[in-house]
């Protein structure tokens, strides 16, 4: 599989990026897809392997991670795939397709609402990930007092509107959201000029 | 320290922390 200039052009039209940084995207893309089936795609346990140093275990946000980068939900992730969703963490992509991506990655049913139910789920993902003890009552409060902040109309679902209202008032929950590196992929992976098909 | 639950979620999970990926170059 090879990245054809009309390609690199499209993405980078389609993207926060350049056509040398999607070039040197390819260069992260490649390294990724090789390093367990080397198939020019990237499987979720070479995602894990990239971000955890292991390729297996369960992990909740992992799983959501792979699905939203994974568009055609075929189970790989393909280079354009790649570049579309890390085009979202750009430091300039707009704070709604920030906003929009966080939301989608939370609603973990996929029921176009954050529930309660899921809220809980992924604090008690973490808790056990991170090896934390916390009671039953304090975990409720906790989960109470977030949805009391979010849920202004109360129906126990934090919608989208109501994810807007919240994540304006509290900016800090788009933190990961945001990967400075994508500012500079191009030093990051210098290897792209040996296969650049343009100069910017 | 965490009283609001998607703050925990969001500093705290792995998962969702990308940089990794970039970090492994």
């Amino acid at each position: 599989r090879t990245c054809q200039h009309a390609d690199l052009e499209r993405l980078a039209r389609e993207s926060q990026f350049s056509v040398n940084e999607v070039e040197a995207l390819y260069e992260l893309f490649k390294k990724l897809s090789c390093s367990i089936i080397d198939d020019g795609l990237i499987h979720k346990e070479e995602l894990r392997l990239a971000l955890f140093q292991a390729p297996y275990g369960e992990n909740l946000f992992l799983d959501r991670v792979f699905d939203l980068f994974d568009e055609k939900k075929n189970g790989v992730i393909e280079f354009e795939e790649f570049i579309h969703a890390l085009s979202v963490f750009h430091p300039y992509a707009s704070i709604q397709e920030k906003t929009d991506f966080a939301f989608r990655l939370y609603d973990l049913r996929q029921t176009g609402f954050i529930e309660r139910e899921e809220v809980q789920q992924m604090v008690s993902a973490i808790l056990l990930e991170s090896d934390m003890m916390l009671s039953d009552e304090l975990l409720t409060m906790i989960i109470d007092k977030t949805f009391a902040d979010a849920d202004s109309d109360k129906d126990g679902k934090i919608s989208k509107d109501e994810w807007n209202v919240y994540v304006h008032k509290h900016p800090s929950l788009l933190k990961n959201m945001t990967l400075p590196y994508l500012k500079d992929v191009t030093t990051a992976f210098p290897s792209f000029i040996f296969n650049t098909e343009v100069e910017d | 320290k965490f009283f609001n639950a998607f703050e925990f979620i969001s500093s705290m999970s792995s998962g969702f922390d990308l940089s990794s990926l970039f970090e492994s170059k």
